[in-house]
């Protein structure tokens, strides 16, 4: 958070409207339902921090190392944990021989005081890891508090159980927290949204009924389409995005060539030395540079750097070569690949570099000319500002839903790339108790932080309203005016399904002028128009409900995105607008319709008094052509010259019906 | 038969006010399957009693089946697992 605060104008260093007006959200209570929290972290110190809330219900409760009298604060409200779920599953003691863990609020991952800190955590100046990215760690929210629900157990690779999150949710609902941060996910396939085995959805139900926003995390399974996850449309869905910070690491070949990889390389220079790339003899000579598969003898690397390739996404092929490098007497090692976003440093300060495809072929081929190749690698430098561009992070889960296609998902998408924030001095990388993590889960807390801000500014806002005011105020391009490109196989321009609205913009969502708002109803909407039963939606709300005798469209759901995901000829659709600006106003409509398309809107001007405060307009979209075809992108706006109330647009139009062409 | 897992048993909106009326009403349900308020305090794992009615417990599939088959149960549904994103 070093920067990521600056990369969306949320800093102190300038006016700032929101953090500001909303007293950077004090008074709001944030619950993160995660791994716990690491209370000595000074990211969760409580000076100037006021009396806790009287309407908080909530507590802390004592565990293994941990004691509610002194770990809990001002700022840290609440502090429970969860583990019977997981207990009775797997059995008594909790099986933690791999990992430090503790029965108590503590976090020993560090996960859940990473998301903790990203979201409300107070001001810590001049932290860097190791170095790099040097700045003030802070929260979204650095005034609000916190109310810790620890679920997540450092067991098999870190769990959480439905059973131990829907108790979370109930008793998070008890306490009195405003806003919900969960940075969780299941898997593909899902389980429908009226399915209790997916806690979140059921759970956040409930919550959203009694007006907590509950915002969780979209997944790290991009950037394949229809892979999003928390799709229910009462959830705020957050996809990752890069910033404009980037840690170049200069790779110098023994030709005085000067190339630029991406590591977090702490270390000393390691100065010219031998370059070698494990090419094999025979058929097939490549086979003995890849990196996951690296057996290399010791006399031949012993003191010097090697060159691999690997087509693997996840870092576990830079780990294993690393270790293999490192057993072999390497100094160093370049690995191409193509680029996933996932940069991490590698153990013990070992110079890991990455490079892409291109400038590891060219290494390559400097090698393979050269009678004694070498290399010098230098420490990572920290790079921020315009030559950086932000994107849509590789591993960002990407829509369409598909539970329901026509329900936009992501929502949003906020900085999850190198996120500097506190963590448990355990944790393997951690540096002085901070780290840099990358994944939607810390995308999540910075939308949370943002979304408590908005709480604390306008009290009376539904979750709907917020997630409204996000979406339309979201920002396709960034500070610099370059369109915000997605990182996959090959790069190209964000649509909605890579980030929703686009890349959250904290100020513009303090005043959106006019709001898709929702309640109960719109969402009992919703699940009628999914065919989902009168018993099934009764089930969900608990309440008995019955869904009209005509079903009623998906389409209709007042979402602030419309998205249609079967078009033939042509289909309108409803929304319903309220004023949240200036009472006398009037909006236009700017149409930018997707290809293929012709729309209409009706009216298409909108003039609000105090009399007329929600207005409800009509959409009309005709195809152009007779094709099956993919999603086209566009735009629905509203202006008065000041607010600007974009929905993206996504259609697809299909003359086959339930064709099998995913995306 | 004797395997027990972890069964969430959905109730839907609460019917009390006071949470440990909703309480004891998940206790008398449980105990009226596994024979005993005893043995239903055993394994009951969780009370779900301020935001929706409803409780984790760990059952055998008979007795699963039994509490599905009860009239106040709107869905029982196994523990599933989610993980760090």
């Amino acid at each position: 958070t070093t920067r990521s605060w600056d990369y969306l104008d949320h800093s102190y260093h300038t006016p700032n409207i929101l953090l500001d007006k909303s007293n950077k959200g004090d008074g709001v209570i944030i619950g993160v339902i995660d791994t716990g929290i690491w209370p000595e972290s000074m990211a969760f110190n409580d000076e100037g921090i006021g009396p806790v809330p009287s309407r908080w219900k909530g507590g802390c409760e004592s565990g293994e190392q941990f004691n509610a009298t002194a770990h809990c604060n001002r700022k840290v409200i609440g502090a429970r944990w969860f583990v019977d779920g997981l207990l009775a599953e797997y059995g008594q003691p909790l099986n933690i021989s791999a990992n430090k863990e503790y029965l108590s609020p503590r976090d020993a991952h560090g996960h859940g005081t990473h998301t903790s800190s990203t979201a409300a955590g107070s001001y810590v100046r001049n932290i860097s890891y190791k170095g790099l990215g040097l700045g003030t760690v802070r929260g979204g929210a650095p005034s609000a508090r916190l109310a810790i629900y620890k679920v997540c157990w450092f067991v098999l690779g870190g769990q959480c159980t439905s059973a131990d999150i829907l108790k979370a949710f109930d008793e998070a609902i008890h306490d009195g927290v405003d806003v919900l941060s969960l940075s969780i996910g299941s898997g593909i396939p899902l389980f429908s949204d009226v399915d209790e085995r997916d806690g979140i959805a059921t759970g956040s139900f409930h919550a959203v009924a009694k007006g907590i926003t509950v915002v969780c995390a979209a997944a790290n399974d991009g950037p394949s389409s229809q892979t999003v996850q928390n799709t229910a449309p009462w959830i705020l869905t957050v996809g990752a995005s890069t910033m404009d910070r980037a840690f170049p690491t200069p790779v110098t070949l023994g030709n005085n060539k000067t190339i630029l990889g991406e590591a977090m390389y702490a270390g000393k220079e390691i100065g010219f030395t031998g370059l070698i790339y494990p090419e094999s003899k025979g058929l097939d000579p490549t086979s003995a540079g890849v990196c996951q598969e690296l057996s290399l003898n010791r006399s031949l690397v012993a003191g010097k750097v090697v060159l691999c390739f690997t087509s693997v996404a996840r870092r576990t092929a830079i780990s294993n070569a690393t270790s293999v490098v490192r057993a072999a007497g390497g100094v160093g090692l370049i690995v191409a690949k193509n680029p996933s976003d996932d940069l991490a440093p590698c153990s013990n300060d070992f110079p890991c570099v990455e490079v892409d495809y291109e400038v590891g072929t060219q290494i390559l081929f400097y090698i393979r000319s050269t009678r004694s190749p070498v290399v010098k690698l230098s420490p990572s430098k920290t790079q921020v500002g315009k030559l950086v561009s932000a994107k849509v992070a590789h591993f960002s889960s990407r829509g369409p839903s598909s539970i329901a296609p026509a329900i936009l998902k992501p929502d949003i998408a906020a900085p999850g790339v190198n996120i500097l924030a506190a963590t448990s001095p355990l944790a393997p990388l951690a540096d002085g108790g901070f780290v840099m993590f990358s994944g939607t889960s810390m995308a999540t807390p910075h939308v949370s932080g943002i979304v408590a801000l908005l709480k604390a500014l306008h009290p009376d806002w539904s979750p709907a309203t917020i997630k409204s005011a996000l979406v339309t105020t979201a920002l396709r391009n960034d500070d610099y005016g370059f369109p915000i490109f997605a990182e996959g196989s090959s790069r190209k321009l964000a649509d909605p399904f890579d980030f929703g609205g686009g890349i959250v913009n904290p100020n513009g969502a303090a005043d959106p002028g006019l709001v898709y708002d929702m309640g109960v109803a719109d969402y009992v909407h919703y699940l009628c128009a999914m065919g989902y039963t009168n018993t099934s939606i009764s089930q969900l709300t608990g309440q008995s409900m019955a869904c009209p005798s005509i079903q009623p469209s998906i389409l209709d759901v007042n979402l602030p995105s419309i998205t249609i995901p079967s078009l033939r000829n042509s289909t309108t659709l409803t929304r319903t607008v309220t004023n949240v600006g200036p009472v006398n106003s009037t909006y236009i409509a700017v149409i930018e319709p997707p290809v293929g398309t012709i729309m209409s809107v009706r009216p298409n001007v909108l003039a609000f008094d105090a009399q007329t405060k929600t207005i409800t307009f009509t959409v009309t979209v005709f195809s152009t052509h007779q094709i099956n075809a993919g999603y086209h992108f566009g735009s629905l706006t509203w202006t008065n010259g000041v607010h600007t109330v974009r929905s993206p647009i996504s259609v697809r139009i299909q003359f086959v019906e339930s064709y099998a062409d995913g995306n | 038969d004797s395997k027990t897992s972890v069964h969430i048993v959905y109730l839907g909106e609460r019917q009390h006010e006071d949470p440990q009326l909703v309480t004891d009403s998940h206790h008398d349900m449980l105990a009226r399957v596994v024979g005993s308020k005893k043995v239903a305090s055993k394994l009951m794992v969780y009370s779900y009693k301020h935001g929706f009615s409803g409780f984790a417990a760990k059952l055998t599939e008979s007795q699963a089946q039994r509490l599905a088959e009860h009239p106040g149960v709107i869905r029982l549904i196994p523990n599933s697992i989610h993980k760090l994103q």
